[in-house]
């Protein structure tokens, strides 16, 4: 390796839209607001939606494969800001993802990192695969929402994860409730929360949880994750 | 063919956990619930939760390769229902996945239908290319819901279908307000409502939108979504 990555942590999540790769964008933001330097692989090569969330569009990675690096200065590499438009689909085959995974992984110059996090598309087919098979990590967090679909995928990840002995370091439930900015009432949209107890079975750490937040939306759409808060990193950290 | 699918219908969503495959059920049970004989082919294969929506589990599926049937006798595919449990992970890279897809079109014994739904996997690798390339569909329904995320990946799901030329029937925005049950505030959780516009500068009929609802969640988690009323189908079908 040409450089030093002290520590590699993929985020996965079984099932799509219960906010993993927002999760994977917090984590990195967390560990830069501590000092540390960090980057996001975006692995998720047909719904890559990383760049967005950061404000950046294509760039220009020079002879080197330099990542792009956000305001913050985290380190980011995606399939999206290598397309000539960002609604430009990836129509691609499996051999072709866990390709682009791996130069992801041993082209880009992604220079001396104290934290690089990985976003795993949601499933557990190519990607996935290939970055267990292929990259040195310290070990995994999965993100699940209270829904029970996403219990039953995420029992699916564990199951994975330890058939490729990789370790999991957490499990945070995210969307677990709303609070009604008229009137405070607590609603538990998705139904009641499942992470404490599916983490407790499971024997995984529980990181804790995320309430459904229209500013977190808000933030994500308008490329600014960098300006919200949350101690997510933190708990990670302990 | 040996048996007659008048009408082959796939839903798409380019990103995970919009509600994509809610709305493939609540597709199929409105079509049942107007006369039709309908059915649904999971072809998310390493995220199928089809079976669980309608509250089946593993069934004896015989020599001829039966379909699974709910109790509104809605004929249903799904890689979930021949796993031993459903909670273990399909590790399979992308050729198996479009041979899975391929076999569940070709193989099992749909009988006549009026209607066939298939739910994609979100993204645009290959289940999505499989289908397109070798099952006669009249057309695909996109579902979005407001994130600006969901928007870009509608946009990368809509070039996909045009290259392949398959016509778009319409779109639905979903998740697209929450209606407080105390005090009845309309909160838009995730973002204005994107779906009308989105729809109209790509010239694509509009299905309307469903809110955010307990109730839809509840049925989906308890296998009950055959008691969820959706008027979703007949504004497909005008
Ligand atoms: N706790 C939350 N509250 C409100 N919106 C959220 C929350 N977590 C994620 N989102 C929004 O939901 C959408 C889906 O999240 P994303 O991280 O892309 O999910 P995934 O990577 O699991 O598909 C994003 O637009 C994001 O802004
Ligand atoms: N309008 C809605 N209101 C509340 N919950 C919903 C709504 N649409 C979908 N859900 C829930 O969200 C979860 C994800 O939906 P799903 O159809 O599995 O998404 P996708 O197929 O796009 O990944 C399911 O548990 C479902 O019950
Ligand atoms: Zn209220």
């Amino acid at each position: 390796m040409r450089f030093d990555i002290k520590h590699v942590i993929a985020v996965m999540s079984g099932k799509g839209g219960v906010g993993k790769s927002s999760i994977t964008a917090l984590l990195a933001v967390g560990a830069r607001k501590q000092g540390f330097s960090s980057g996001v692989l975006d692995a998720d090569i047909t719904g890559p939606s990383i760049p967005k969330m950061f404000g950046l569009k294509k760039y220009d990675h020079g002879q080197r494969f330099a990542p792009a690096e956000s305001s913050l200065g985290i380190k980011i590499m995606s399939l999206n800001l290598l397309l000539l438009n960002e609604d430009d689909p990836v129509i691609w085959r499996g051999p072709l993802i866990g390709r682009a995974v791996g130069q992801f992984w041993g082209d880009v110059d992604w220079g001396d990192l104290d934290y690089l996090f990985i976003d795993l598309p949601p499933g557990t087919a190519d990607a996935p695969l290939t970055v267990m098979q292929t990259i040195p990590l310290d070990g995994l967090v999965i993100v699940s929402s209270p829904q029970g679909l996403a219990v039953m995928v995420v029992k699916k990840a564990l199951k994975m994860a330890r058939s490729m002995n990789v370790p999991v370091l957490g499990l945070v439930e995210n969307m677990s409730y709303f609070a009604c900015p008229q009137c405070q009432a607590k609603v538990e949209i998705f139904g009641s929360l499942k992470g404490e107890k599916v983490a407790r079975a499971t024997g995984v750490p529980y990181l804790g949880n995320l309430p459904l937040d229209p500013n977190l939306a808000g933030c994500c759409d308008s490329g600014r994750i960098e300006s919200y808060n949350s101690d997510l990193f933190l708990k990670l950290l302990n």
